[in-house]
């Protein structure tokens, strides 16, 4: 009988640490190490860069959710939302996705949805001036779904390829604004079938735990149907998105690097894992 | 809640006049969870156990307390003491005086600004000039002028000037020239690991000469906080720490972290996107939110 092999506890509480310091929170972060702890005696190997290797797998498996089958526009514009709280990197990452379908030959445009924020609009008209792409804008305080509206309207008899909508930061607590959200989204399916077809939570990476009960309510009231990690360009690893992702089934799909229109990184659970264990 | 996980951990508790070792340990594990949950640092965790359980160990039960409630007690005093240990005024003497807000990108700068703004004209009645020295992000003077605008605040642009420390230069001129109390300027978002960007908020203190240095941080900020903040503390003298969005569910555990290392005080918070959303810290209130 071979005798079983333990990992070094040490070693482990180290893991547990970082990864605590990832963001994965207290509850995820022994759930790993566990994990590892039960893998590693079964390979009979105490092997400290083995332990590493086996984590990243495990945290490689957790994210690696198969992304639900694309709703297609029917021939229409697509339609993206872009949703999550203050600050978190929206209007920039819909600059970024409306860079990238620019460039590869789509016609864009934007909707500018968030009439609330003071200067909101002007700064999606100096990214939309920038990348040549068209915005459809009201005044500001006018109301959001009026903006999408119009926007559905303009997509279809442009035939634009792709309709990207911004719109305000709130925070998941705030019910009136959570309602506004799903208004809007049934504004969007009214006028083009099946939008918006994709519904993406901007989750900024210096997030805590509290990244959890946003995703949980945008899921309620707006739907997403993948997440966005922005400014991994800074120090923060982002590792709420596990507890997120294993609870809402819900891919993360981009990453964003930096503040220009090209720092945007398809998400690789690979490096994110290899990132947070070291 | 916290307190019913502790009511658990002292059930056993039985006939003993004093917290014993065994029944404080087993409380600090549940504490220890409830602070991490709360996005607390984990060293700064670490340190804050050993400070309760230090005062803890060997207390004599009261009669008027449960034992958990006692140690909840402790532990909500000693969270009261460090988040409110450092408090003092807002250094407003020189004239102008000029307070200077720095952090990560998307924090709340420039709402706080006008914020911080409002609050001293109509509380502290000061002549208060705010400064939007912010070249990097689109539309970002338009924001501020507009907050200004939209709140009766007195802002200045300086005409032609693109360059931070040359915006920064001009409006304290301009505030002096008025007879202005304050100058508040609001400055870009930034990675602490953005060398040229640190190097230019470097510069923009360097020619202000700030009477505070506010580190504005989003409340459901994580264990990055004291990353991020120790590295702007290395560059610049930080005064005080502004809290965001803790008007959402955040536990605000950013608050503790950033009392602890950086050692300055968490001077106000954000409660909502008006501009009037806006109060002084509380750090009893901020002890039983971060305990959940
Ligand atoms: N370093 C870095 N900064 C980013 C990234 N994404 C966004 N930012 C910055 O974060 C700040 C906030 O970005 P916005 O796009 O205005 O965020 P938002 O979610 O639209 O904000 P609200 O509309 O006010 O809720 C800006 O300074 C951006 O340049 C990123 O991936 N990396
Ligand atoms: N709910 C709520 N939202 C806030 C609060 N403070 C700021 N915000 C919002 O947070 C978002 C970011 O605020 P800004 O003032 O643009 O942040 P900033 O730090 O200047 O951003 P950068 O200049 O890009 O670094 C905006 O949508 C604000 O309205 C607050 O206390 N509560
Ligand atoms: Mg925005
Ligand atoms: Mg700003």
């Amino acid at each position: 009988v071979k005798a079983r092999v333990s990992a070094d506890p040490k070693a482990l509480e180290a893991l547990e640490e970082a990864l605590i310091g990832g963001d994965v929170g207290p509850a995820t972060a022994s759930e790993l190490v566990e994990a590892v702890r039960q893998e590693v005696g079964r390979k009979g190997s105490a092997d400290e860069g083995l332990v590493r290797r086996v984590l990243r797998e495990e945290i490689e498996r957790r994210l690696s959710v198969p992304a639900p089958a694309p709703a297609t526009a029917s021939g229409g514009p697509r339609v993206l939302m872009m949703v999550g709280v203050n600050g978190s990197g929206k209007t920039t990452t819909a600059a970024k996705l409306a860079a990238r379908a620019s460039v590869a030959g789509r016609s864009v445009i934007l909707a500018a949805a968030d009439t609330f924020r003071a200067a909101a609009i002007e700064q999606l008209e100096v990214w939309a001036g920038r990348l040549g792409i068209p915005v459809i804008k009201h005044r500001p305080g006018a109301d959001p779904a009026a903006v999408v509206h119009d926007a559905c309207t303009a997509a279809k008899a442009r035939s634009a390829d792709l309709l990207i909508i911004d719109t305000a930061g709130r925070l998941q607590t705030k019910h009136n604004l959570m309602e506004e959200l799903s208004k809007i989204r049934r504004i969007a399916g009214r006028e083009i079938p099946g939008a918006p077809h994709e519904v993406l939570l901007v989750l900024d990476a210096v997030s805590g735990l509290n990244g959890l009960s946003q995703a949980r309510e945008f899921t309620k009231s707006s739907g997403v149907t993948g997440l966005v990690l922005t400014k991994m360009d800074g120090t923060a690893k982002g590792g709420v998105i596990l507890a997120i992702v294993r609870e809402l089934k819900v891919p993360v799909k981009y990453v964003g690097v930096g503040e220009t229109a090209e720092d945007l990184l398809d998400f690789d659970a690979g490096a994110f894992a290899e990132a947070i264990v070291n | 809640s916290l307190s019913d996980r502790l009511q658990r951990v002292f059930k056993e508790l039985r006939g003993e006049g004093h917290l014993t070792e065994f029944h404080v340990d087993e409380a600090l594990k549940e504490i220890r969870v409830a602070l991490l949950e709360a996005d607390v640092h984990l060293q700064v965790v670490k340190d804050f156990i050993a400070a309760v359980r230090e005062r803890a160990v060997g207390q004599e039960v009261l009669t008027s307390f449960s034992p958990a409630q006692q140690v909840v007690k402790i532990v909500q005093d000693e969270l009261t003491r460090v988040l409110g240990g450092k408090a003092e005024p807002l250094a407003l003497k020189k004239r102008p005086a000029v307070i200077l807000l720095v952090g990560l990108q998307g924090s709340g700068k420039t709402t706080s600004a006008a914020k911080l703004a409002l609050h001293l004209k109509t509380v502290l009645k000061k002549q208060v000039l705010l400064v939007p020295a912010d070249v990097h992000r689109p539309a970002a003077t338009e924001q501020l002028l507009t907050l200004a605008k939209e709140n009766g605040l007195m802002a200045f642009n300086p005409k032609g000037e693109t360059d931070a420390v040359a915006r920064v230069k001009a409006a304290v001129k301009e505030a002096k020239l008025f007879g202005y109390d304050v100058t508040i300027v609001d400055t870009a978002g930034r990675l602490h690991v953005d060398l040229a960007l640190m190097d230019e908020v470097a510069r923009i203190a360097e020619a202000a000469s700030p009477d505070e240095v506010l580190f504005v941080a989003d409340a459901m900020t994580g264990q990055d906080v004291v990353t991020s903040a120790s590295a702007f503390q290395a560059r610049l003298p930080l005064t005080g720490v502004i809290l965001t969005k803790t008007d959402g569910d955040a536990r605000g555990g950013a608050a503790l972290s950033l009392s602890t290392v950086v050692g300055r005080p968490v001077k106000f918070v954000g409660i909502g996107e008006k501009v009037k959303e806006f109060e002084p810290f509380h750090p009893d209130r901020a002890a039983s939110r971060i305990l959940g």
